[in-house]
């Protein structure tokens, strides 16, 4: 059976994407098959990995507005075990239309049912909003991942979050978990970073991920070469990181 | 006569915030009558000046949607030269209903019109979608300013953003200049980032500003402590950067 997890956040740049892309990775080389489902228009999974428009046919649009079946639109990248679904939104109109159809909160949960015995984990890469597109993911997710960099703006905007979080959870799906807070990008070196880590363990203590994603160079390059950043270098801070997340995943699911 | 610049990217955390509040802080030192308006559900300018929920009675969600006059959410922070309206969105529910109001697109155009001769400058910090909110921005403002790292997935979104300008533009507003590309966050020490805003300046020669941010942590420490960072400390090079790009737009204005 398979685990659905939402990675989201209303605050821009907080590395949804990076995390998306490289937990799932590390999750599909431990051996766990995996589904990467992007819903941001702006289509960052296809971009780290070089699709380019011309070799997407479909993606959750066309599964989203026409109709088209999910399995159409999934994507082999050549990596065992990890598959992606592209957003696939050409301009402005088509964004539109997209978000308008998604307010029918219950319609991802519904595309997603029909293929989640196919995997042990869905990734949904959401983007930087609380609209209809998130709330169908949260509608949709069975647990929720909320990085957040150690930054003024980020810790700001996580109380508000966790709080919309929660109403919509209520609402829409009570079952809905979260997973955990994922500090992303710290740097060491930054004092003011160390005091907003020091913030968020004691406010949200027990939902704080043990794994920190570090600052680290190879993450940001790892997509200008097609690749997430464990094929780019196994041995980088950020694919070392990565990992710990997915055995920190994995073995928390076990728990359960 | 005022001059409404919008400040937008799809792309989340490339600066659009620290870029309104830092460019507006400037242009009022240098003697121009500013007003900063907020048009993200995060609400990060009222976080910028700590203006809590408690002190904010009405925001641009209730100029829009309760219609309630402009000049009623116009709020004084107490520094010359420089007013600001805040988002003033509490929840999911409210930010569904902002949206759909935002679906009428010259409807902030309208509400600006009213205040425009009291300003010399009306900068639009906007979310980071192209959605309604964002059409609504583009459709009010004479002139844009892009915000963008010197990283992989905002350089590949820029343009797929320009052409979707170019489509709004031409249905919503024709007068719409391009003020610039600004280059944020530069890190010297990084080759990835010198071989980007090489890649910049050769593909959008005319169009990137001079003027370049470079990742300055008092920039990222100001918001904390509730000022603009020329507040914090006037000769970081934070504040000189923003400084010389406060310069640079009232010379460009001249020129015309
Ligand atoms: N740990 C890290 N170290 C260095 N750079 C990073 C790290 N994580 C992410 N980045 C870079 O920071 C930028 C923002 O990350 P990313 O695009 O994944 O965030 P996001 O939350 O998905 O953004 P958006 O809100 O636009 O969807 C990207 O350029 C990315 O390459
Ligand atoms: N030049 C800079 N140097 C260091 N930190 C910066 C700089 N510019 C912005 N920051 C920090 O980077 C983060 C992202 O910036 P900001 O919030 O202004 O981006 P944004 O585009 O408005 O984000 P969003 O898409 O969420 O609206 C913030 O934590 C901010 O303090
Ligand atoms: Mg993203
Ligand atoms: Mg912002």
């Amino acid at each position: 059976m398979s685990e659905v997890i939402a990675i989201a956040s209303q605050k821009g740049g907080v590395g949804k994407t990076t995390t998306a892309v490289n937990l799932g990775t590390s999750l599909a080389i431990l051996g766990q098959r995996v589904l990467l489902v992007d819903l941001d228009p702006q289509g960052s999974i296809a971009a780290n990995f070089h699709l380019e428009d011309i070799n997407v046919e479909y993606g959750l649009f066309d599964v989203i507005v026409n109709k088209i079946p999910l399995a159409l639109a999934i994507c082999d990248i050549g990596l065992d075990n990890l598959e992606i679904v592209p957003t696939n939104i050409k301009n402005e109109e088509e964004e539109i239309n997209y978000f308008t159809h998604a307010l029918q909160v219950r319609l991802l949960k519904g595309i997603l049912s029909k293929i989640r015995k196919e995997y042990d984990y869905i990734i949904l890469d959401c983007p930087p909003s609380l609209g209809t597109v998130t709330i169908n993911a949260l509608t949709a997710a069975d647990a929720l991942l909320i990085p957040v960099q150690p930054e003024y703006f980020s810790l700001k905007a996580l109380g508000k979050f966790l709080r919309s979080i929660k109403n919509i959870g209520k609402k829409h799906n009570p079952q809905l978990k979260l997973k955990g807070i994922l500090i992303t990008m710290f740097d060491r070196r930054l004092k003011r970073s160390k005091a907003i880590i020091g913030e968020l363990q004691y406010s949200f203590k027990n939902i704080v991920f043990e794994t920190i994603i570090p600052r680290n160079s190879k993450l940001a390059e790892a997509p200008a070469v097609g690749k997430p950043v464990a094929l780019l270098d196994m041995s980088s801070p950020g694919a070392v990181a990565y990992f710990k997340l997915a055995e920190e995943i994995i073995n928390s699911r076990n728990r359960r």
